[in-house]
């Protein structure tokens, strides 16, 4: 069980609020290692927060960011990433793989990447994917924030109509929210690693979406993956597929990690969470720890790997 | 808040790139208001669809006609929804 200096029950859904004060607890409860960062804001002005978990102040070392809620009705994504903020935080000094891998590098982990999303979910309509922003000239709302991104822009896989699920958007980085990710990672400059999470199907994917064309790198992202998938599995058997995202699923142009990719962050990895379709998007909320758990596994895997083969 | 009485989730398998393409037709019509989880892309991937109940009937003609193999998986969406939000409440008492 994960210590919890104030009753935050890690095997529940939360609000965007309860989430965001956890995260300043998580900060309060390991001050040498964790901060609360504000990187920006959602169309409604909501506050985008990260947790920073770094051994060393100073010049921006080699660092991992995940991700997770970039769609809102996965609200497993969300549950899972502040679990994980937790065991980040109560395993250094206690693991010797975290403990390793923040003593090279730091992590960045976004658990809610689409808070506007995440608010409507659960006010209006509980199986939102988009973001909130107003689209000129359309009764509809939004954008799909993992189409918005400077990758192969508006290419295969993604709308242009503003009524669909996978809109792009007017313009790359339209979504203040994919914007705030941007900025924040180009400043810093030394991001190896990308991790998006989503749900539901049991995936893990690399680059590319937008084409079928093999990335340089995919015989080593193949491979970690592969690692990282039997290490998720090893915890009670869920069983993932690996490959790149256009033949894995389905072609989809403007996404996240073939940004990350092709703007020289060579471990990006996409993860579809547990859920087998049985529940949709509403994973009961007694399988949240579980997923965090097996979770945990495969991202360690690939977080190991990153600190083994910097570059 | 938007209710989902009676609206049902379809897993629908697809077997060729034929049917993808009589799928895909489906899913893009924009009056039957349908709500794709899992897109039709390979052949070895259920495609799962969210039917709003107005649409139950319309949907089920056009997959039977079709000769394309489906099955419900969500009866209600409304009482996973209810049950979530139960369970929700219960939480943060």
């Amino acid at each position: 069980q994960e210590r919890s200096s104030n009753n935050f029950n890690y095997g529940a859904y939360h609000s965007l609020e309860a989430i965001y004060h956890e995260m300043d607890n998580i900060a309060s409860d390991f001050p040498d290692l964790a901060s609360r960062v504000k990187i920006g804001h959602s169309f409604e002005n909501r506050p985008m927060y990260v947790l920073k978990f770094s051994t060393e102040e100073g010049v921006p070392r080699p660092a991992i960011w995940l991700n997770a809620g970039i769609h809102s009705r996965e609200w497993i994504s969300q549950a899972t990433a502040i679990w994980t903020a937790r065991k980040i935080a109560s395993d250094y000094q206690r693991d010797p793989a975290i403990t390793s891998i923040l003593e090279k590098m730091d992590i960045f982990l976004l658990p809610v990447a689409n808070p506007d999303g995440y608010v409507y979910t659960q006010t209006q309509n509980r199986l939102w994917r988009k973001t909130r922003s107003l689209n000129p000239g359309s009764p509809c709302f939004g954008a799909d924030p993992n189409r918005n991104w400077n990758a192969s822009f508006a290419g295969k896989g993604a709308s242009d109509d503003p009524c669909s699920e996978v809109y792009h958007g007017p313009h790359a980085n339209s979504e203040v929210e994919v914007k705030s990710v941007v900025d924040f990672i180009q400043k810093h400059g030394n991001f190896k690693c990308f991790i998006d999470l989503h749900s539901y199907s049991q995936l893990m994917m690399y680059p590319y979406g937008y084409t079928a064309k093999k990335a340089p790198d995919a015989e080593e992202l193949d491979k970690l993956a592969r690692r990282a998938a039997k290490a998720l599995a090893s915890v009670s058997g869920t069983e993932y597929q690996v490959g790149p995202t256009c033949t894995t699923v389905y072609p989809a142009s403007g996404s996240s990690i073939d940004w990350a990719y092709d703007n020289g962050i060579k471990f990006a990895f996409t993860l579809e969470l547990r859920d087998t379709g049985t529940y949709g998007f509403l994973l009961p909320a007694n399988q949240i720890i579980p997923t965090a758990e097996e979770t945990w596994l495969g991202l360690k895997t690939i977080m190991e790997h990153v600190r083994d083969n910097l570059y | 808040r938007e209710k989902f009485f009676g609206d049902q989730v379809f897993r629908i398998n697809v077997r060729n790139g034929d049917e993808i393409s009589k799928l895909s037709q489906l899913v893009n019509s924009n009056n039957l208001k349908l709500n794709v989880w899992k897109s039709p892309s390979t052949f070895n991937r259920p495609v799962d669809v969210l039917v709003p109940s107005v649409s139950l009937q319309p949907v089920k003609s056009f997959l039977t006609s079709q000769g394309l193999e489906y099955e419900v998986t969500i009866e209600d969406l409304q009482t996973l929804l209810d049950n979530e939000d139960e369970e929700m409440r219960q939480n943060e008492g």
